[in-house]
């Protein structure tokens, strides 16, 4: 399950930077 | 534990408030000032974040069971997990101002600190209420800390499955006897945040760039557990035994469909209890609720 592992990373990362962008 | 107080910047006001329950606030309580009670403690604060991780509790376990798709999507969720620690990292030590080789010094500490946590070995130890009551606080000093879970930090004491059984008896007839037991792990909890706030709430307030430094160290030192791509093995806990009819209707039903076993909870038939009954009908056999825990993950890169 690589890509669901790359997408939840994905998830993840743009999660924080849009929280840390508000 | 604390690794989201850490992420969304409150992780300081988060000790504080928990340091302000204090003595004070037990003895008006009990002496039914309560005006005076709340006046010292920073409850707006607490009942807005309890109110926040009760809501999340119920969204993440009723609505999308976040504990189930830990077992069946395991890359899935750790990687959403691993994203949100590898962006709050950056973020968190771009926020630390003007970033020197001291500061990456301390960096370094709680990353080794905190992969040593999270790589350490299930060790066997005593269940005396002295230890379960040193269980409770370490255990509770790990879910303060970010990076670190409580749980966890149960599991390698080997006192998880003793803590789980012991509130599983609680609302059966054995209820008083799961209560005493749970009783000293409590007190121990209680006695370890008290304590543990403290020390931390110092270290904030005289060394904040410090603590924080070693706080990502932690956190950077778990991205080691939580790296998506792992061969996982798993512990079985019993946590209920139920006795049923061999040839009764849900024990066929549970022969006919065996359970999904990467459920972090399923039942299924244990031991017949007694074999030597001459007739299948006569026969009972146990149904028992199994409950899996993480005990190893070895990451790889796929």
């Amino acid at each position: 399950h690589f890509g669901h592992g790359l997408i939840g990373m994905l998830i993840g990362l743009v999660m924080v930077i849009g929280l840390d962008f508000l | 534990g604390g690794t989201m107080a850490l992420i969304v910047g409150i992780y300081s006001r988060l000790i504080h408030a928990i340091k302000s329950f204090d003595t004070r606030f037990v003895k008006d309580l009990v002496t039914f000032r309560f005006s005076s009670a709340l006046s010292g403690v920073h409850w707006r604060f607490m009942t807005v974040l309890l109110a926040g991780i009760f809501s999340a509790i119920l969204f993440f376990t009723k609505i999308v069971p976040l504990q189930v798709y830990m077992f069946t999507d395991p890359e899935l969720i750790y990687g959403l997990f691993f994203g949100l620690i590898v962006g709050s990292i950056v973020i968190l030590l771009k926020a630390l101002d003007s970033f020197g080789w001291w500061h990456a010094f301390y960096v370094l500490l709680g990353t080794l600190i905190g992969f040593w946590v999270v790589t350490l070995v299930p060790a066997d130890t005593s269940e005396s209420p002295l230890f379960v009551f040193l269980s409770g606080s370490i255990a509770i000093c790990a879910m303060v800390l970010p990076g670190i879970s409580g749980s966890y930090i149960l599991l390698i004491l080997r006192k998880y499955d003793y803590i789980l059984s012991q509130v599983g008896k609680l609302g059966t007839v054995e209820t008083a006897e799961g209560l005493l037991m749970i009783l000293p792990f409590v007190l121990g909890a209680i006695t370890g945040l008290a304590l543990f706030t403290r020390l931390l709430s110092w270290l904030l307030d005289h060394y904040y760039v410090q603590t924080i430094a070693v706080l990502i160290g932690f956190l950077i030192g778990s991205l080691y557990v939580i790296w998506p791509y792992q061969d996982r093995s798993y512990e079985e806990f019993i946590t209920e035994t139920e006795v049923i009819e061999y040839t009764g209707e849900r024990a066929m039903e549970l022969r006919e469909n065996p359970p999904e076993t990467n459920l972090p909870t399923y039942r299924r038939l244990g031991e017949v209890v007694n074999p030597n009954a001459t007739f299948d009908e006569l026969k009972q056999i146990e149904l028992v609720t199994v409950k899996k825990k993480l005990v190893k993950s070895d990451p790889f890169i796929p």
